[in-house]
């Protein structure tokens, strides 16, 4: 997607957690709010899941709800 | 689920480990999934 | 030190844990132990600690008994 390719153009920086593709702001919100503000915090999670993908889609699912599309995306 | 909170983190990382199931670190954001894998393998 | 700038020259990629700059093998093998087996996954660490160089210090010493200087390494 669009998002996706603007996401992965450039180095994440400091950008906002919403700016990653698959989470929109309510979404992205339930994650800020256990301190995911970042894309970059969210990148420190994937790595600890030591980049499992599955493991990574299944703690989003069941932590925030996000649903089966948002985790892979 | 509710008796794997009280395992201590090398008791959770000794299941794992023994159910060769893979793993990172057990920290704050990760516990719960782990806790769970070894919920759903023993189940 | 030549450690530090072997690791920084290139990705870390898969590299182990005793890689990093400040981790010897006794800490290593704390580190390895709990689940800290590869460099990327202390790096999944210290962001998830938001970059925070003095709360990633502390714990990696409240946690592994690393020294200040390990630590600030």
């Amino acid at each position: 997607s669009q998002k996706c390719q603007n996401f992965v153009s450039e180095p994440m920086g400091n950008k906002p957690i919403t700016a990653v593709d698959g989470i929109d702001e309510e979404l992205g919100a339930k994650l800020a709010a256990k301190g995911f503000d970042k894309a970059y915090i969210l990148l420190g999670q994937f790595l600890l899941l030591k980049k499992e993908c599955a493991a990574f889609q299944n703690w989003l699912k069941s932590s925030f709800d996000a649903s089966s599309s948002e985790a892979e995306q | 689920m509710e008796e794997y909170k009280g395992l201590t983190d090398n008791e959770l990382i000794a299941r794992l480990k023994k159910y060769n199931i893979s793993h990172g670190p057990l920290v704050g954001t990760t516990r719960k999934l782990y806790e769970k894998k070894v919920y759903e393998y023993e189940k």
